[in-house]
């Protein structure tokens, strides 16, 4: 296996989530279309599912942010760190640089749905993978139109949550 | 801004989990062995698929440049909760 795994994940299959500061060079509908695909990504091939909550207390907590952000782990503007998350053991949240051009189906920029299906793929306890075609290595590969998850990638979520039943 | 210099590229290793966190600050004295900086490097190099100099070569420096997630490639090596 070329995959990690971090050690930690969910206990539950229905997981909620919110977006509680968007960037503010995307309409929020666009943002919220791109984020529910990205926990598609991995609902598709588990038993997972994913529920966006407006309000309330919910599993994974969604910001763009910039700079220093509250967690000591600022971020460094254009290029370079793009965003974190953290594993399930310490939250599952995740942070996107606001300092990025995020963009939606382009070549130009940063592929949101990309980088944040990778992200929600930590919240869910994957590590980084050194197999440079899956997901969750680490570096961006630039937009891709047609996107397909590794099967190292698969794998590895499967590892933590099972198959999907109907796959 | 491109990792070209030995001291940006230790910043860079210790960012990620290949050295010791407790060096993450390089330019502030501490010592690192060559043989740890050489061993990190090759590690780096081996995960993102290059070839294993333990140099800091440019292809090296080109994919320490590269934009990238911010959570580190070494979990197990001083990784701490961010909360």
């Amino acid at each position: 296996k070329r995959y990690a795994l971090q050690g930690s994940r969910w206990r539950v299959k229905q997981l909620t989530y919110s977006i509680t500061k968007y960037p503010s060079a995307l309409k929020t509908a666009d943002v919220d279309r791109e984020l529910a695909k990205a926990f598609q990504v991995w609902e598709d091939v588990t038993e997972l599912t994913f529920v966006h909550l407006k309000t309330g207390k919910v599993h994974i907590e969604i910001r763009f942010e910039s700079g220093e952000h509250g967690d000591g782990d600022a971020f460094d503007g254009p290029g370079g760190t793009l965003a974190h998350a953290y594993f399930p053991i310490y939250g599952g949240d995740a942070h996107f640089d606001e300092s990025e051009t995020w963009t939606i189906n382009s070549y130009k920029g940063t592929n949101l749905f990309q980088v944040a299906a990778h992200e929600f793929g930590h919240s869910l306890g994957l590590s980084h993978s050194d197999v440079r075609t899956a997901l969750m290595a680490p570096f961006y590969r630039g937009y891709e139109s047609s996107f397909k998850l590794d099967n190292d990638d698969v794998v590895a979520i499967q590892q933590l949550y099972g198959k999907k039943k109907n796959v | 801004a491109p990792v070209s210099t030995d001291t940006q590229a230790m910043m860079y290793l210790a960012r990620f989990g290949y050295l010791d966190p407790a060096l993450q600050n390089p330019s502030s004295g501490a010592l690192i062995s060559g043989e740890s900086v050489r061993r990190a490097i090759i590690d780096f190099q081996s995960f993102a698929g290059l070839k294993q100099t333990g140099i800091l070569d440019p292809e090296t420096s080109t994919w320490m440049s590269k934009p990238r997630c911010g959570v580190r490639d070494r979990v197990g090596t001083g990784y701490s909760a961010r909360r």
